[in-house]
C-alpha cells in the first residue's frame, strides 16, 4: 500500500543541517499495524508528516496505493488527505472556535456526509471516548486528555484507509489510554492501516510490527513472532 | 509551607456545572516531593493552576508560607509567581517568537539576573537537557519532546521554592524522561518543593508522597514506606 524510497528531509538552521529523515526506506502493506519508536528528535513526527501528506521530502519517493505522491499538485494532495488519511497530531491542533462536537464532525463535513448521519456518528464516538458531557465545550475548556481524545475522534471518524497517530496516549490515564488503543486496534481489525508513534514501550509492543528510528534513520524493523 | 482548605472551583458550561475542584484540603511541607495522579479530567491541572497562582478558587483558602493568597492583588501574585514558583505546563506555552535559549532565559530577565550569569546558567541547562544544538531554534522548529524540555528548563532555571510540573515526561522517550526526572529530583534534594502530575504510575511511585484525584476530590494521600 505504501512504499517509501530513500526519503530525505533536511532542515537548515543557522549554519547547521538537521537530517530529520536520512535516506529512509519503508514498505507497508494494507492493513498493517506498526509502532514507531525512538529518541526525542529522531524523526518520528517528520516521518508521519510525510506519510500524511502534510509535508514534502527533499528527495526520494512516496508511493501510496501505487500513485507517486511527488507528482501531485496541492489540490490532489488535499483530496487524498481528506478522503484517505486520518491524523492524530502530537499537539492536537484543534480549532479553538469550534466545540468538541464541531471539531470531530469537521472531516465529515469536508467529505459531504449529510447532517443526520454526521450527528449519529459523532455521538457514537463521543460516547465511546467518554466525551459526551463535553460535546459543547471548546478546547480551552477541556483538560489535556480530553483535548487529546477529541483529536483522536476527529482522526478516526471517517474510517480512513490510513490512520497515523502521533503519541495518541501521552496525556491519558491508563483507563482512557486503554480505551483509545482498543479503538485504534479495532479499526485496524477492520482493515485500516495503522501507524502509532509512541514513547511507551508497552504500547509499542502491541503492534504487529515495530520500527525504531534514530537520527532520521530506520535502525530496526521487527515483526512480532506470534503474528 | 502550603495549606489548602476546602478549595472549590466550578466551571459553568451551558446548563452544567463541572466541579473541577471539590472541597479539597491539602498540606504540603517545604521540601516535600509529591506526585498527583488520577483520571483525565479529575482536576490535576486545575489544582496545579491554583497552587501556581495562575487561577483563583471560587472559595476556600490557599496559604503559601503562611500568607493568604486570596488577600493579594494581581501585582503581588505576579511577584510571588515570578520569584517563588516554577511551572512546567501540560501544553508547554513557549513563546513562538523567542528561540529556545531566549525562552529559557526569560524568568532570569524578569528577576533581574545580569546577562553574563544568565548565559552561564542557560548553557548549563541546555547541556543537561540535550538541547545545546537547538539553542537558536524556535518552538516550531523543535520536536514535541524538545519543546517539552525547553519548558522544563524554563521552569527550573530560577531554582524556585515551589516547582509544579504538569506531565513533564509525556512526550519524552525513556532516556530523556529519566534525565528530566533525575533533574527534578536533584532540585528536590536541594530543598525545592516538588509536585509532579503524571499519568505514568512508574513515575508517580518515585515520589515520597502520592496523591490520587477523582472528580475534583483528593481520594487518597499515601507516603512511601521507605521514606
Ligand atoms: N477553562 C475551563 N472551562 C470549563 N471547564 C474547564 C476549564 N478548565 C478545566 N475544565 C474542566 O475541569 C475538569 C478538570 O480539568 P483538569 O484540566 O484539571 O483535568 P486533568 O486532571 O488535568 O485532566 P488531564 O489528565 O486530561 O490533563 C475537566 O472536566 C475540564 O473539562
Ligand atoms: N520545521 C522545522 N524546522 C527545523 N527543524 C525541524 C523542524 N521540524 C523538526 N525539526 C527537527 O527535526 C528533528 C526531528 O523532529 P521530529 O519532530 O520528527 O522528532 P520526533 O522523533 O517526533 O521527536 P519527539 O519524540 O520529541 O516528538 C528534530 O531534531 C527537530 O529539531
Ligand atoms: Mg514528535
Ligand atoms: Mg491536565
Amino acid at each position: 500500500m505504501i512504499v517509501l524510497e530513500q526519503l530525505c528531509k533536511t532542515y537548515h538552521l543557522g549554519g547547521e543541517s538537521v537530517h530529520a529523515l536520512d535516506h529512509l526506506d519503508l514498505q507497508i502493506a494494507a492493513g498493517d499495524y506498526l509502532s514507531v519508536m525512538g529518541p526525542s528528535g529522531s524523526g518520528k513526527s517528520t516521518l508521519l508528516n510525510m506519510l500524511g501528506l502534510l509535508d514534502t521530502p527533499d528527495s526520494g519517493h512516496y508511493r501510496l496505493e501505487q500513485q507517486e505522491m511527488s507528482a501531485l499538485g496541492e489540490e490532489q494532495r488535499a483530496q487524498i488527505r481528506n478522503h484517505k488519511i486520518g491524523f492524530v497530531f502530537q499537539a492536537y491542533h484543534l480549532i479553538d472556535r469550534l466545540n468538541a462536537r464541531e471539531n470531530i464532525e469537521l472531516p465529515l463535513i469536508l467529505t459531504g456526509v449529510p447532517p443526520r448521519e454526521r450527528r449519529t456518528r459523532v455521538d457514537e464516538l463521543l460516547e465511546r471516548l467518554g466525551l459526551s458531557r463535553h460535546a459543547a465545550h471548546h478546547p480551552h475548556q477541556l483538560s489535556g486528555g480530553q483535548r487529546q481524545r477529541v483529536a483522536i475522534a476527529r482522526a478516526v471518524i471517517r474510517r480512513p484507509a490510513l490512520l497515523l497517530a502521533d503519541e495518541p496516549t501521552g496525556n491519558l490515564d491508563s483507563h482512557s489510554g486503554a480505551e483509545v488503543i482498543g479503538l485504534l486496534e479495532e479499526l485496524n481489525g477492520e482493515g485500516i492501516t495503522l501507524l502509532v508513534v509512541t514513547h511507551d514501550p508497552a504500547m509499542g509492543k502491541r503492534a504487529r510490527r515495530q520500527l525504531w528510528m534514530q537520527d532520521g534513520q530506520l535502525i530496526s524493523d521487527t515483526r512480532n513472532r506470534d503474528s
